[in-house]
């Protein structure tokens, strides 16, 4: 038997936001430590990869590993059925083909469940090398989501280069070029509002705007967004959720020909 | 510039 019970469906809901975009379906790998989604869009571009660690439920069992191949774009219709103050409850039975979710208003005077059928996907996990990054930005995320937003008006490629000073998005096409340059920040108030780098050696790399727009639907899991480079190895860009998890993109880069 | 794939990265389990 598998049970996670989230008080806040909220996350969920954010969580499915942000992949629905770049995955039709996926599956989510259950076991005693979490839940665990690794998936690649269908043009072997990006990889996205999620965790949501046990502890960070109100309630979590999970008896014996389960994998559910969901499709996702069920899943949002259903999770769209959910308020954002609801209790949400995900459940299924062992080696079974369906899942439930079960929302409960605050007060408990609406309870609802909806069955959705489970999806036999194939599992193909990638294994993600531990890699020492060149450089690691941390800037706003709303920030990043307005700057991927702006650029890919001028071009399909964004190139970002980081440097001790800071990092630099450009971009250029039909109309003209653009550059926006982001200063470390020295002294901010709120960590959330920093722009840092940390460097080992400047990096350059040119990757496709729309899989950076893609990545920016989970801007709302997170006030702070971390970019890590390394030359000829694919970008990562990194959501914190909550006290719970993460989600991971990862974006091959785009080389000379 | 071309576009890489991700699994020319990140080898299958």
């Amino acid at each position: 038997m598998f049970e996670a019970r989230l008080v806040q469906s909220s996350i969920l809901k954010k969580v499915l936001e942000a992949i629905k975009d770049l995955l039709n379906e996926a599956t989510f790998d259950c076991s005693d430590s979490g839940i665990q989604l690794q998936a690649m869009d269908n043009s072997h571009v990006s990889l996205v990869s999620m965790n949501l660690r046990s502890d960070g439920f109100d309630k979590y069992r999970c008896d014996r590993n389960i994998s559910m191949g969901m499709n996702l774009g069920s899943m949002t219709k259903i999770l769209k059925c959910a308020a954002n103050e609801d209790v949400v409850t995900m459940k299924a039975q062992d080696n079974a083909d369906t899942v439930t979710f079960v929302f409960e208003s605050p007060n408990q005077e609406k309870v609802s469940d909806y069955e959705m059928k489970l999806m036999n996907l194939d599992q193909e996990h990638l294994g993600i090398p531990e890699t020492e990054y060149a450089c690691v930005v941390r800037l706003p995320a709303g920030e990043f989501a307005r700057i991927c937003r702006d650029l890919s008006q001028f071009g399909e490629s964004v190139v970002i280069s980081c440097t001790k000073e800071g990092v630099k998005f450009s971009s250029a096409g039909d109309i003209g070029s653009a550059n926006i340059k982001l200063a470390q920040t020295s002294n901010v108030d709120k960590e959330e509002l920093a722009v840092t780098v940390e460097m080992q050696e400047p990096v350059t790399l040119t990757f496709a705007s729309r899989y950076l727009n893609s990545f920016t639907k989970a801007t709302s899991l997170s006030n702070v967004v971390q970019l890590s480079m390394s030359p000829d190895v694919p970008l990562v860009v990194e959501y914190r959720i909550g006290e719970i998890g993460h989600i991971r993109y990862y974006l091959a880069p785009k080389i000379e020909d | 510039m071309s576009q890489t794939s991700i699994t020319s990265y990140f080898s299958k389990r």
